[in-house]
């Protein structure tokens, strides 16, 4: 075995094994180590204490860690499973693992039906639709009237809530989307497909086995 | 209209991930 993690390599406080996380998601470990690298630009760009803070993430996304936005913020909230303000490294790469190309479609459905139910009720309801649509609305140029809008909520819930109650469950949202794929176009990043060759400065200041870098070749 | 309030959710710049792997 090699010692594909260098000593030299600091190690943040909620630091993982490389080769523990590579086994729970479609990762490699040399993609983990190149992860690694990665997040620990992102959590030391504004607090210097190897977690990414919310204000870190939003200026990563946005170039400005002042920018609100709904979807930003619901993100980070579900990749802090620990839910302690902060995204700790097995978090990051856990979550982003779901929107790697060949994670489970089963998870990227999933992920997607908690980051759309706003309130954690378990369903997703007419007035967290609403205020989704709304919120687009307000960060961009697009203008629709609020009858437009109404219609337009109306419509995607009389096809999505089959069972008629007024909020659409997981079973509705898995229906819905294996007829709507393009709802969860949002859940894959193909930069994730190889991001040890798509940012080859973070995997040239890690160490990887002589074996994955033939794989490589 | 055939607009899914989904699909026009899914344009918010706060689903663009992206931004976290562009060399800072």
């Amino acid at each position: 075995m090699g010692c594909y993690f260098s000593k030299k390599v600091r190690k943040t406080p909620g630091y993982e094994d490389p080769t523990v996380l590579a086994s729970e998601t479609p990762f490699t470990v040399s993609e983990v180590e190149a992860l690694y690298e990665l997040y620990l630009k992102l959590s030391n760009s504004i607090i210097e204490d190897g977690l990414i803070h919310k204000e870190e993430f939003q200026l990563a996304l946005f170039r400005n860690e002042n920018k609100k936005n709904l979807f930003a913020d619901r993100i980070f909230d579900l990749f802090d499973v620990k839910r302690n303000g902060v995204i700790e490294f097995g978090e990051f790469v856990r979550s982003l693992g779901v929107f790697h190309p060949n994670a489970p479609l089963e998870d990227k459905i999933a992920f997607a039906f908690r980051l759309y139910d706003l309130r954690q009720t378990g369903y997703i309801e007419r007035e967290e639709l609403k205020e989704m649509v709304l919120a687009l609305l307000h960060e961009s140029d697009l203008v629709l009237s609020d009858d437009m809008i109404e219609s337009i909520v109306d419509k995607t819930f009389k096809d999505a809530d089959t069972k008629d109650d007024g909020r659409i469950d997981q079973d509705e949202w898995k229906a819905f989307v294996s007829q709507h794929p393009s709802l969860i176009k949002n859940m894959t990043l193909p930069y994730l497909k190889d991001i040890s060759l798509a940012f080859p400065s973070f995997i040239a200041r890690t160490e990887v086995e002589e074996s994955e870098l033939s794989e490589l070749a | 209209n055939n607009l899914n309030a989904f699909d026009i959710i899914s344009f918010s710049s706060g689903f663009d991930l992206s931004g976290l792997f562009e060399e800072k």
